[in-house]
């Protein structure tokens, strides 16, 4: 049991080892964006396989997550499509020259889309935006994802535009009581 | 994680599911193969949010046995769910049943709780904090119980409702929306009291699953006259929609049912028949405020004050009494009926009649009964709801009378020195203008699955 005193449970201890992993440096900061569909994943259709790949054998082949892992960290070496990189004109705190496009234009857009400044830098206030609890349903479908099914993405772009858009008429809506 | 393959038939955009055991041995061919059900993995995993889910409109739930919250009571965890799915049924044409007996491939939604590695799911919980739920686009929704989840209103922590509607809106097709005030914001804001799905999620889901549509068996104002602390007489209304055995209240204000709505009409009529009614009818004038509740060859009169049916009418009759007893002259059962305060007339319809009762000669006007068409003729030649009239409606909010057929409406054209008639001298007397859909005016009245009716 999770230990409480109080009657509303509200001072829930959880055990540490229950605690997740914040986002505290760019690397955390590059898997949440690739678990949340900021950073477009390899597109395996352009990945050319020869006949020997230098794959570790299978004595490392220790389960698929962390066979896949293992070739995603490969891959940066990889070509990545740009993400839509939409620059509103904001001065940009200097981003680290070294990382990777990808990231920074991955981290602007989650800015962008979580109401942030959009700096391309990591800063506290990204940091604090990752750390919120959240669903796990990643926030954007990649590119490969809408091209395999046009028609998805269509409907996508169709559905947008009313999502984005105001009520017809203002409609106040009054908290009351279910 | 290995399901049984469910039917494609029910379910647009999904792939079938793969098994395990048909992993080869060679090493090369092993990588194709798992990367191609990697790939194939993604695919069911690789959503179309966007795009309408389920292409039938009653769904199964259920919280699953072997996922309950070590968190919360049973009874709780389904209560709160079964609200979260209610919410989203008052709010489009989708209905939705807890179903805790048919086989689990049979069930469209599968709910439950679990830590780290669960379910079967391969994506793994993160412990207490950031990822506290996720959703699969053929119907699995997940929630991290590491998480604090509390009940509405109860103590701090995640609030298990405002997370249900979130994800639940995920499977049925919703993506994430960087709206203020939107439930499917990616991240989660502690529930403000009273959470409800505001105007554009409702429209979200109806942009994929359509408006609420439907047949009315009454619509009407309820007058009350209230004092104020002041001593002075406040005339109030509201407004109510019937169907069968429930009923809304319309907000007019805010362009929407009251929250909670359909209840069961016994929840809040008392005496009436609880499968619904025909018509009710005030009628207000100086020498008369009394209503009437019509039901086949039946009809009531309803006590304010009491908030209940009266037994006998103040001649000693007892109630239910007949309509040809009370209304000589008006055929029984009738289709609708509403009060017009300028003549003081009850106008009941049937079939394509309408018969006009003079309630200070307690008797058909004369001339009657007559066509629908002549007397409420159209404006736009052909534009015309015939006969069979599903409700007839004088509006206070609008100033207007209103006949209801099927999903449609006509408004009568205003008499007098009125707009209609400012801009169209010609128009008939009582013509009744094109017509238009009646969720065009009266926003997301929606059902709900019989068994979300509180009784």
């Amino acid at each position: 049991e999770k230990v409480f005193h109080s009657r509303d449970h509200s001072d829930l201890q959880i055990p540490s080892s229950h605690q997740a992993e914040l986002i505290t440096d760019k690397e955390t900061a590059e898997l949440f964006l690739s678990r949340y569909g900021f950073i477009r994943p390899v597109n395996w259709d352009e990945v050319q396989f020869e006949e020997t790949t230098g794959i570790s054998n299978d004595e490392d082949f220790t389960g698929e997550e962390d066979f896949l892992s293992g070739i995603q960290e490969g891959d940066s070496s990889l070509s990545r499509a740009e993400t839509d990189d939409e620059d509103d004109g904001e001065d940009e705190d200097s981003p680290n020259p070294t990382e990777s496009q990808a990231f920074i234009s991955a981290l602007r857009e989650f800015q962008k889309v979580s109401g942030l400044s959009v700096t391309g830098v990591f800063d506290d206030a990204t940091k604090v935006a990752m750390n919120k609890p959240r669903c796990g349903v990643p926030d954007k479908e990649t590119e490969m994802d809408a091209t395999d099914d046009a028609h998805d993405s269509t409907n996508l772009q169709a559905l947008l535009p009313l999502l984005l858009t105001d009520p017809p008429e203002p409609s106040p809506t009054t908290a009351t009581d279910r | 994680p290995i399901r049984p393959p469910t039917t494609a038939t029910d379910r647009p955009h999904q792939s079938p599911s793969t098994t395990a055991t048909d992993r080869p041995h060679q090493h090369q061919s092993r990588l194709v193969s798992l990367l191609s059900k990697r790939r194939q993995k993604r695919h069911v995993r690789r959503h179309a949010w966007g795009n309408m889910a389920f292409s039938k409109m009653v769904l199964k739930w259920r919280l699953i046995g072997e996922g309950y919250s070590s968190q919360l009571t049973i009874q709780d965890q389904r209560h709160i769910i079964r609200l979260a799915f209610r919410m989203w049924s008052e709010v489009s044409p989708l209905e939705f049943v807890e179903d805790t007996l048919s086989p689990l491939e049979d069930v469209d939604i599968r709910l439950g709780f679990g830590t780290g590695r669960h379910l079967g799911c391969n994506q793994k919980f993160d412990g207490t904090g950031r990822e506290f739920a996720h959703a699969w686009f053929l119907g699995d929704i997940h929630f991290d119980d590491d998480e604090h989840f509390t009940a509405p209103n109860t103590g701090s922590g995640i609030s298990l409702l405002k997370v249900a509607v979130h994800e639940i809106g995920h499977v049925l097709g919703l993506p994430h929306i960087y709206r203020t005030g939107s439930i499917m914001q990616p991240s989660y804001l502690p529930q403000e009291s009273g959470f409800e799905i505001n105007w554009m999620d409702r429209k979200a889901i109806q942009h994929l699953y359509g408006g609420c549509k439907g047949q009315f068996n009454t619509v009407f104002d309820w007058i009350r006259k209230e004092r104020t602390q002041y001593g002075e007489v406040v005339i109030r209304f509201n407004t109510y929609f019937m169907r069968d055995g429930w009923y809304w209240l319309y907000e007019n204000r805010t362009n929407r049912t009251r929250y909670g709505d359909p209840v069961a009409l016994q929840v809040g009529w008392h005496g009436i028949p609880t499968d619904g009614v025909d018509a009710c009818v005030h009628v207000w004038n100086r020498n008369t405020d009394a209503v009437y509740f019509f039901k086949g060859t039946q009809y009531w009169e309803y006590d304010d004050g009491k908030d209940q049916v009266l037994t006998v009418d103040p001649e000693g009759h007892r109630y239910p009494r007949l309509i040809s007893e009370g209304f000589p002259g008006v055929p029984s059962p009738i289709d609708t009926a509403f009060y017009d305060r300028r003549d003081s007339y009850i106008y009941f319809f049937k079939g394509t009649n309408v018969y006009a009762f003079d309630v200070t000669a307690n008797s058909l006007a004369p001339g009657f009964p007559r066509k629908i068409t002549a007397v409420f003729p159209a404006v736009v030649p052909g534009d015309h709801p015939g006969g069979n009239i599903d409700a007839s409606y004088f509006s206070y909010t609008h100033n207007a009378v209103f006949l209801f057929k099927d999903a449609q409406f006509w408004r009568v054209a205003a008499a007098g020195r009125s707009r209609d008639r400012w801009r169209r001298p010609s128009l008939p007397h009582n013509g009744l203008m094109p017509h238009r859909e009646v969720g065009e005016q009266w926003f997301d009245i929606c059902n709900v699955h019989p068994s979300a009716l509180k009784v």
